[in-house]
């Protein structure tokens, strides 16, 4: 059977799928002073995951704003700085009227997966922390 | 405060997957 860390190398996602693929990576992105941004996409994926049943409704809006909060509204963050700022209003409009979709991330998250896939995810194939580790 | 980390923390776990 093929080992897990070369099935990482094969792409992001089969990186993200696997627990320690994902430890590893984010022990790489700490060093790079980039972990917010796999932070960010997995609260995108797990916000778009959250179901809509009772009294969830509170919770979603919650979390939006935690999200924004957290990752959106500092705009010298890292995941800050490589979101669109037509995709930044998008959200915030979203939140100012209180229109929580679970798609709402959706946008946000491409941009970050974009910026992993062409930059930090082969950055971390080449890195030390994954060539020890292989 | 608390209960935002809490709630993104939760939401981050939620999405990862399960160990095999």
């Amino acid at each position: 059977p093929t080992p897990p860390y070369l099935k990482w190398a094969e792409s992001l996602h089969s990186l993200l799928d696997d627990q320690d693929g994902i430890q590893l990576f984010r022990k790489f992105l700490k060093q790079e002073d980039c972990a917010d941004m796999l932070d960010f996409w997995f609260a995108c994926s797990g916000f778009r995951k959250l179901e809509a049943h009772e009294g969830n409704e509170e919770k979603k809006v919650k979390l939006a704003k935690a999200i924004y909060k957290k990752f959106i509204l500092d705009n010298n963050g890292i995941v800050s700085r490589q979101i669109k700022p037509a995709t930044k209003c998008f959200i915030k409009d979203c939140l100012m009227r209180r229109h929580i979709d679970p798609a709402m991330f959706d946008q946000a998250q491409a941009e970050i997966q974009t910026m992993m896939e062409e930059n930090t995810y082969p950055l971390f194939l080449k890195s030390d922390t994954y060539l020890e580790y292989a | 405060i608390d209960s935002e980390d809490d709630l993104l923390q939760e939401c981050i776990s939620s999405a990862m997957p399960k160990k095999k």
